[in-house]
């Protein structure tokens, strides 16, 4: 095991099981403020883990952020470790934070898709979906982001079980959806739920499977257009801004139309960056920009999400 | 595992309705085995085809043939792969 955070490599792609073992490094040197709380198992009974940061209290008002429902986006992941451990370091530094800490809690999950996570380092780097067997096909896995109850089954998601985009037989069929989707159900006080992409440099709010505005449609975008504001900022990357729907396309059962309909009205998707033209084999050099940049838009959200509770 | 050896990734600037009508009917030829990354939607974005090496040549020639002009984005799939392994293997020890 890692002895310390300090000797991890940050701007290095990592193996699943080097990810779970830095984060009992990190929650170990930070146990005031961080646990790992498993999940549920995914469908080739790997642990999914999300990392709670918390000051205390009960079921206060909390953040979700995922990173990886997409096995080969491989920048997402290692932007999820890098945030993990930007927050556990800044807590008690950066005023702005800690006081988001001292009244809400932030939940991320790193490793949202295990089971293609291993899959793309052991076997097939391009692999997307899940690893769950499709009953009378020889291609397996879901694509656990059309396997949402949010217009599931609609359009944009394909009932192709070799397609990439598979939607899986019925909503949350997926384990890894499920066990998502029961965490927070079961917490009941999330007010903001972010999902981390990569790639083609887009902040996305609901709605995917309609392209009919939601009702905070005019906040939402306002909001992301301050993020990606402060994204921008540090190295010139542009992102655009919109619904899913109208900025890329309809894609039915996606999870931030779930979020939101659920009654988390600050959903957001991001897609990541791809300045160096690389798609998901984006070189490992640019982690540690990708993550700061994206650090500074998800701090914003959070900022909002704090100063405007509801 | 899985190899990509010769595989190309090739990003075609959309420029009309018509040739995202095009690019979706290459997407619907599941023979090809095309990988979109990006799909064929809009011409606000990029669309970004991995394309196997078994697929190239008749790709290209779909492309050439309705003038949709496009640009190779990655030259050889594993190529990078190897590199992006041997860092990971590097930072290992």
């Amino acid at each position: 095991r890692e002895r310390s955070t300090r000797s991890f490599n940050f701007g290095a792609y990592h193996t699943l099981e080097t990810i779970y073992s830095w984060m009992d490094t990190l929650v170990a040197q930070h146990a005031n403020l961080i646990t790992k709380q498993e999940v549920g198992r995914s469908y080739e009974n790997r642990p999914m883990y999300v990392l709670k940061f918390s000051t205390g209290g009960s079921n206060r008002p909390a953040i979700w952020i995922d990173t990886g429902i997409h096995a080969r986006e491989w920048v997402s992941q290692a932007t999820g470790v890098w945030t993990a451990n930007k927050i556990a370091t800044d807590y008690g530094t950066d005023a702005s934070l800690t006081s988001l800490l001292n009244t809400m809690d932030i939940y991320l999950m790193i490793l949202t898709n295990p089971d293609g996570y291993a899959y793309t380092h052991s076997s097939d780097r391009m692999w997307r979906k899940t690893r769950s067997i499709n009953s009378g096909y020889s291609c397996r896995g879901v694509d656990p982001n059309r396997n949402w109850d949010a217009g599931f089954g609609g359009p944009g998601a394909s009932s192709y079980p070799c397609s990439d985009s598979y939607r899986g037989p019925s909503a949350h069929s997926e384990i890894e959806v499920k066990n998502v989707v029961n965490l927070i159900k079961s917490h009941g006080n999330f007010k903001a739920f972010i999902s981390v992409h990569a790639y083609s440099q887009l902040l996305m709010y609901p709605y995917g499977y309609s392209c009919n505005n939601v009702p905070d449609q005019p906040e939402l975008d306002s909001v992301g257009r301050a993020a990606v504001q402060k994204l921008t900022s540090l190295y010139g990357t542009s992102y655009k801004v919109g619904s899913i729907c109208k900025i890329i396309y309809q894609a039915s059962g996606g999870s931030i139309d779930w979020s939101y309909n659920l009654g988390i009205k600050y959903s957001y998707a991001f897609e990541l960056r791809d300045t160096g033209r690389y798609g998901f084999i984006l070189p490992s050099s640019q982690i540690i920009p990708t993550a700061s940049e994206t650090w500074l838009a998800l701090k914003h959200i959070m900022e909002y999400v704090r100063d405007h509770p509801y | 595992e899985r190899v990509f050896t010769g595989d190309q990734v090739i990003r075609v600037n959309v420029q009309s309705e018509e040739q995202i009508k095009l690019l979706q009917a290459l997407e619907a030829a599941e023979e090809q085995e095309l990988d979109f990354w990006l799909h064929p939607v809009s011409t606000e974005l990029p669309v970004d085809i991995r394309v196997p090496r078994s697929s190239l040549s008749s790709v290209k020639e779909y492309l050439d043939a309705h003038g949709i002009p496009f640009s190779v984005m990655i030259n050889n799939v594993q190529e990078l792969l190897n590199e992006e392994k041997a860092a990971m293997e590097e930072n290992q020890r």
